[in-house]
């Protein structure tokens, strides 16, 4: 080990692991995290021997397959089937093995974080069961598709169109314009043969909002693209590589009624429209993603923190003092400015993403009983924190990556690539203006409504402070 | 009232500014409207300012969740530990105030003085922090399978890993390049 290194850690306060255990939830938690990467990098084949940088665009998709295939075999044979969803998630708040392997991501990754919890929250308990039974087992390999050449975060501006037949039952998928072909998402291009598609419900002429539909797109023995499915990949683009995203058309493709995830709307045979009993429900996907990417931020940004603060420390640099040695560069405050608010960021979005956590999963069970309360909170919540964390994070992985100078520049550094996959979150999930101006719709309306004497709850209950400022 | 410096009076600050900011913008929407135009024409033209309001409500939650939760959860650890975790609470609030000082000293009542001495606790903090740095940076226990960095190996072997990685590019299998007596050869023989 580097002899600087080594003065570093001789001369640190505190007790290390305590804090990992810490950050982890719990020593319960840095154990199994411990034991799950220990088992997944000790397979062989899972790790590169030649540079990503140096495969072409296709040898890099190809070797992400392979290498999904081999980490999703580990990872199903190490699965305890016991745990809860809450314990699965704080487990997963730091569980970032994946990136061992993927250093662009990996063409499975909306399988797990899209396609899955989508059939959980959306669909009914048949419909769960069954589809449930099938992903999980990666008998189907799906995703999920929201956006559109069009439009993105405006969900209501969506074009694809689902109308349905009563004669036959079934729901016609058609994207009639070019701007209402699905865009981006991950494994849609040539990996998924399952795809949630969210459409635009068309029953007797009449518009009934955007719903979530199970669509095969791709014969399950062949694997081409059933008739009335135009598919490909969207091209190379600044990070995620490796994810496989694609566009999906539809010409008047046909899915049977059971194929609307219906659990808060319902379509029944005859073409009645049975609405739910909240149509923002459909959005608790997107409400449960946002949690995660709050997490996920305090994640990069301590992964681009490590890798800066440890070259920082072996690195020396110029001479002020005459006679003496370069000094570490992490002796210069200009790099300490740089550095040490990565890492108290890093920590304010773990603190702030296990909250988080604590209320999404409380005001889920709430959901489950019916109890809509807190949702809008909840949703306003998710539209500031998830902005502000990718942001952050962003901005501060690139101060990581200048705070190791050229070097930094390098790939094999891995800091342009964490930046990329950061700098990605500010537009996905929500971009982040857009999610801005919607939680600034929470907050006139919660202020017009203490102005008028309506209480003011949870995080919005400060606004009532004004009088005492 | 007077400006309060510590972390809880800090935080309360920022509560301030998205207080402000959002009973501002409240009311420009209101003039906009009264102005003659449409609603949707009201919010398209405070948009800024209405984005600049979520932020600092935002910026309040993080900083109080931050504070508040670090305040729960690190009650039970070892000393030395919540010291260290506190400051750098204390870093991070600090930070934030000095990146927003224009809006402190908008709509807080902060001085310039205050300032001062804002900016001397940073570099105080950022003293108080330095040696345990990379103590900090362990603690987040990533291996070097899952940093996958030349720089940031546990080893600090930056140096000797820049230089294998480097000689994994394909342009160094071989002394010379096809490109020699392809093209560049017959360009310099050429003598432009």
């Amino acid at each position: 080990v580097n002899v600087d290194l080594q003065r570093e850690r001789a001369k640190c306060n505190f007790n290390v692991e305590e804090l990992t255990n810490f950050l982890d939830w719990g020593v319960k938690y840095t154990e199994k995290r411990r034991n799950l990467e220990q088992k997944v990098l000790s397979i062989k084949g899972l790790l590169d021997d030649t540079p990503e940088e140096y495969l072409s665009h296709k040898e890099k998709y190809e070797n992400a397959i392979r290498k999904s295939v081999l980490f999703y075999k580990t990872l199903h044979s190490t699965e305890d089937e016991n745990m809860s969803i809450d314990e699965k998630t704080k487990l997963n708040f730091r569980n970032i093995v994946t990136s061992a392997i993927f250093k662009d991501n990996s063409p499975f990754m909306l399988h797990n974080s899209m396609f899955i919890p989508t059939i959980m929250g959306q669909g009914t308990d048949e419909q769960r069961e069954y589809w449930m039974k099938r992903a999980k087992n990666m008998e189907i390999i799906g995703t999920y598709a929201q956006t559109e050449l069009g439009h993105g975060t405006f969900i209501r501006g969506l074009e694809t169109q689902a109308t349905y037949d009563p004669d036959t039952e079934e729901f016609v998928l058609h994207s009639p314009v070019l701007s209402s072909y699905k865009w981006w998402p991950g494994g849609l291009a040539h990996t998924a043969n399952y795809c949630i598609v969210m459409a635009r419900l068309y029953i007797k002429g009449k518009s009934h909002g955007i719903h979530p539909f199970m669509v095969q797109i791709r014969d399950e023995e062949t694997h081409m693209p059933l008739p009335g499915i135009k598919l490909g990949e969207i091209g190379a683009k600044l990070g995620f590589n490796t994810v496989n995203n694609g566009f999906l058309g539809f010409e008047n493709h046909r899915i049977s009624r059971d194929r609307m995830l219906m659990k808060n709307a319902q379509v029944l045979k005859d073409g009645t429209f049975v609405a739910g009993s909240n149509s923002k429900l459909t959005y608790g996907t997107m409400v449960y993603v946002r949690v995660l990417i709050v997490s996920n931020m305090a994640n990069m940004l301590a992964k681009a923190v490590t890798i800066a603060v440890r070259y920082s420390a072996i690195r020396r640099q110029s001479q002020p003092k005459p006679d003496e040695p370069e000094p570490q560069i992490l002796d210069y405050v200009t790099q300490q400015h740089k550095l040490f608010i990565a890492i108290a960021s890093s920590h304010a979005f773990y603190m702030n993403a296990m909250w988080l956590w604590e209320i999404y999963y409380s005001v889920s069970l709430q959901l489950a009983s019916g109890k809509l309360d807190n949702l809008p909170e909840l949703h306003a919540l998710a539209c500031c924190l998830k902005p502000l964390s990718t942001i952050d994070a962003t901005a501060m992985i690139e101060k990581c990556r200048l705070a190791c100078g050229g070097h930094g520049y390098m790939l094999s550094a891995n800091l342009a690539q964490t930046y990329g996959l950061a700098t990605a979150a500010y537009t996905y999930e929500g971009e982040n203006t857009v999610l801005l101006l919607q939680a600034a719709r929470s907050l006139v309306k919660a202020w017009v409504g203490h102005v008028k004497g309506r209480p003011l709850k949870g995080t919005m209950a400060y606004l009532a402070g004004e009088s005492t400022v | 009232k007077a400006w309060d410096g510590s972390i809880d009076g800090i935080i309360q600050s920022f509560k301030v500014v998205a207080i402000r900011k959002i009973s501002s913008v409240v009311k420009i929407l209101q003039d906009y409207e009264k102005s003659g135009l449409s609603p949707e024409d009201a919010w398209n033209k405070a948009s800024v300012f209405l984005t600049a309001a979520s932020e600092a409500h935002g910026r309040a939650v993080l900083l109080s969740v931050y504070k508040s939760e670090m305040d729960k959860r690190a009650a039970v650890l070892s000393p030395p530990l919540r010291k260290v975790l506190l400051q750098l609470v204390d870093l991070y609030v600090t930070y934030w105030a000095l990146e927003k000082v224009g809006d402190m000293l908008l709509y807080a009542s902060i001085t310039d003085k205050d300032v001062d001495e804002l900016q001397r606790r940073y570099i105080e903090l950022l003293a108080a922090i330095r040696p345990n740095a990379v103590g900090l940076v362990d603690a987040f226990d990533f291996r070097d399978e899952i940093l996958n960095s030349t720089l940031g190996a546990y080893d600090g072997r930056a140096y000797e890993r820049l230089m294998e990685e480097a000689m994994k590019s394909p342009l160094n299998a071989e002394p010379v390049n096809q490109t020699f007596h392809k093209y560049l050869k017959p360009f310099m023989r050429g003598k432009l």
